[in-house]
């Protein structure tokens, strides 16, 4: 794993509480809000479920700790999207909050369900910019969410120990969080 | 792939390989000294996840040189792929997947900067 340079992270009295809002005017038209908000809060909740951190989503977006829209090119951040496929999605280190996706991108709730040879994961990369959102930069470890390639028409949404062992080291455990159940999966990854 | 009943050998292109980056593909095997057209949209690539920090971009050359040997060194320590220093097949297949745009090691641009530990 490693971390972004001088190693930022949110600094909040514990329990740290992040809030998090979708951009009124940058969203895409073929995913419902709704639909939107369940991804986002299943990819927060993998990361609150290792880290004494808490997300709450609001609707004040101008106020939120962290602000998600989707962009199409120059979107006034010095780093343009480049249309479909290439760059996917970016996220700036704490305590910036900021995190945009590719509004060129096909982005796919269920891939079984869209047949587009370019489909992307909307729940992978939430999850991996989300790492990013929480200080971690990219991990060389294959199968870690911070790993910085994403094939289309793959999911990639749970924690790896490497990603787990990175951002506690930023944020400490979970109380209720077992690295057995981490295990479990990973076993179940490797004979798979 | 050489299909077993022709001749000719069939190019399979992913069709979601006719996006960005998919150029890539033509400098595989490149050899360190060459001269190949293009190489230096590849330079311009490497710059942009933080490779190669340059103030600007634009007097790159399309010559395989020392100093893209060595950022393609970092690369592939980075992404977890065998440290060769060659534009081959692991390397160029790497490229040319989708990524996140965050920068894959220390720019001169904070908000993306990256260190490994």
């Amino acid at each position: 794993f490693a971390y972004f340079y001088g190693k930022p992270r949110w600094i909040r009295q514990a329990p740290v509480k992040l809030t998090y809002a979708f951009s009124k005017s940058n969203m895409i038209d073929y995913i419902s809000l709704k639909d939107t908000r369940t991804v986002f809060k299943r990819a927060f909740s993998r990361w609150a479920q290792v880290i004494p951190v808490s997300f709450m989503e609001i609707e004040d977006y101008p106020s939120a700790d962290i602000r998600i829209g989707f962009y199409h090119r120059d979107h006034g951040d010095g780093k343009p999207f480049d249309g479909v496929l290439g760059v996917l999605a970016h996220a700036f280190s704490p305590e910036n909050g900021r995190f945009h996706l590719d509004a060129s991108e096909t982005w796919a709730l269920d891939l079984e369900t869209i047949k587009s040879s370019v489909a992307v994961d909307l729940e992978s990369v939430a999850t991996h910019e989300i790492g990013h959102v929480l200080g971690l930069a990219h991990s060389a470890v294959k199968d870690a969410v911070m790993y910085p390639s994403l094939r289309p028409r793959t999911k990639k949404v749970d924690l790896q120990i490497d990603d787990v062992y990175g951002v506690q080291a930023l944020y400490g455990s979970n109380p209720n969080f077992r690295f057995s159940s981490l295990l479990a999966s990973e076993n179940s990854l490797n004979k798979g | 792939r050489i299909s077993p009943d022709s001749s000719s050998t069939v190019i399979t292109v992913d069709s979601y390989n006719t996006t960005t980056w998919h150029d890539f593909t033509r400098f595989l095997d490149a050899e360190k000294g060459s001269r190949v057209s293009g190489m230096s949209e590849l330079k311009k690539y490497f710059n942009r996840f933080g490779y190669l920090p340059l103030p600007d971009t634009d007097n790159l050359t399309d010559v395989f040189d020392t100093q893209l040997e060595s950022v393609v060194l970092a690369y592939q320590t980075n992404l977890g792929l065998p440290a060769t220093g060659k534009l081959d097949s692991d390397t160029i297949s790497m490229i040319v997947l989708p990524r996140c745009g965050v920068s894959d090691t220390k720019t001169h641009d904070t908000r993306f900067q990256a260190t490994k530990r």
